[in-house]
């Protein structure tokens, strides 16, 4: 078969996602990244002066037509429910409200990261980012 | 040991513009 093109995701993890990364907290606070707690993001964000967190609720999964490594997840994102699609590997974790770390595939994930992670799904809600209203 | 930002772990996600 003909060669796959590039895809919208890298094609790697990125380091902070393997277990014992130090993340650092908007108040300066080191916490390891398989500690982070709902509330770190919501207070980090709450000093940050650019970015909110919106609530972004998965509306659908489903596999990548480019690669059987990749997964489509859709969200549903803040209070006008804009609709945002991203692909990314099927192991990549998103930090559901009030549970933690999830993916499309937490065995992988907690095999190539360590990093303790449950079962993404239709109807969670994730952390996400956005711009504050800068007027 | 590398120390990263906590904004590098959550997704940006953009919604569209309204209002």
């Amino acid at each position: 078969p003909p060669s796959l093109s590039s895809t919208v995701a890298p094609p790697s993890l990125p380091p902070y996602f393997i277990k014992g990364s130090i993340i650092q907290l908007a108040d300066g606070e080191l916490k390891r990244v398989e500690d982070l707690k709902t509330e770190d993001f919501i207070q980090s964000a709450e000093i940050s002066t650019e970015l909110k967190i919106d609530s972004s609720t998965v509306e659908r999964i489903e596999g990548s037509h480019t690669s059987p490594n990749f997964a489509v997840v859709q969200f549903s994102v803040g209070e006008h429910r804009a609709q945002v699609s991203v692909e990314v590997l099927v192991e990549y974790p998103f930090f559901v409200f009030g549970q933690g770390w999830s993916s499309c595939c937490p065995d992988r994930t907690t095999q190539l990261l360590e990093l303790p992670c449950t079962k993404l799904s239709v109807g969670d809600v994730c952390i996400s980012l956005t711009l504050k209203n800068l007027r | 040991v590398p120390v990263f930002p906590w904004h590098s772990l959550v997704p940006f996600l953009e919604p569209s513009q309204s209002g």
